[in-house]
Order: C-alpha cells, then sequence, then structure tokens
C-alpha cells in the first residue's frame, strides 16, 4: 500500500551463481588460467580465484596479470591444500582433517586467504583440546 | 561408505573484501 516499487530478493542466487560457476569450472567453460599444483594442471576462472584471493588479486588486478594464463604454484607439503582451497572458492566448503589441515593452513597463508587462514587455526586449537 | 563428516556453519567473512573504488 503506497510503496514506490517491490524488490524481490532470491535469497538462494548467490550460492546457485557459484554452483554454476563450479559446474563450468568441472567442464573447463570459460576456464582462463592454468594452475600448475605439484605438476598438476588445475583450470579457473581469473575473476574467481581474484574475488577469493589476495594473492591472486595483487597478480590479476594489474596489467601483468592480463598475460598470465599459466602459474605454478609451490609444491611441497602445500600442494594438496591448494585443491581444497580451489574447491572452497567455488563451493564455500572447506575439508579439514587433522592430517589436511596443516597443508589447507600453508596454502591459504600462501594465497593471503586470511579467513581461512583463521577458521584453520580455530579448528587444528579445537582438535587439540581434549 | 565415506566416513561422517561434521559439517560447521560458519557466519563470518570467508574471503577478502575487494576495496571499493576511491
Amino acid at each position: 500500500e503506497g510503496a514506490l516499487g517491490y524488490v524481490r530478493e532470491f535469497t538462494r542466487h548467490s550460492s546457485d551463481v557459484l554452483g554454476n560457476l563450479n559446474e563450468l569450472r568441472l567442464r573447463g567453460i570459460l576456464t582462463d588460467v592454468t594452475l600448475l599444483v605439484g605438476g598438476q594442471p588445475l583450470r579457473a576462472h581469473k575473476a574467481v580465484l581474484i574475488a577469493c584471493s589476495g594473492f591472486f588479486y595483487s597478480i590479476f588486478r594489474g596489467r601483468a596479470g592480463v598475460g598470465v594464463d599459466v602459474l605454478s604454484l609451490p609444491g611441497g607439503p602445500e600442494a594438496r591444500g591448494f585443491t581444497t582451497l580451489l574447491d572452497f572458492m567455488y563451493t564455500s566448503r572447506l575439508r579439514l582433517s587433522p592430517a589436511t589441515a596443516p597443508a589447507v593452513l600453508a596454502a591459504a597463508t600462501y594465497l593471503q586467504m586470511e579467513h581461512v587462514v583463521q577458521a584453520c587455526h580455530r579448528f587444528i586449537q579445537a582438535s587439540y583440546e581434549p | 561408505h565415506e566416513g561422517l563428516v561434521a559439517t560447521v556453519k560458519e557466519a563470518g567473512r570467508s574471503i577478502h573484501e575487494i576495496p571499493r573504488e576511491e
């Protein structure tokens, strides 16, 4: 009554968009960067990486990032953490276990994903409590 | 079947905020 206009907010929209982006990733549609993790190539969308990681933001935001379409990430223990973080970026679900948390923590530190770093610390702390 | 996975909901911010254009 008397309202100037109506807004219908679709509360599932952001998760539905993310789900579709993940489907595009899995099918290699519009992926524009290859991440080499321990020699394993992972295809992804720069826009998703830059939105989720301070490290990728600093690389791809500038003109220098335009030509970068293959990027090597450190191998070693944190390599497994990078695939967990890539899945997190596209699903909002961060898989952690006592065995994998240190690798995820190291990878999140490298990718400057501070909120994930804090969540890993909370998880590791909790797993030490009796 | 896969081991039991407990899901904990995190309500806080999950990723960095891209600064708004000054």
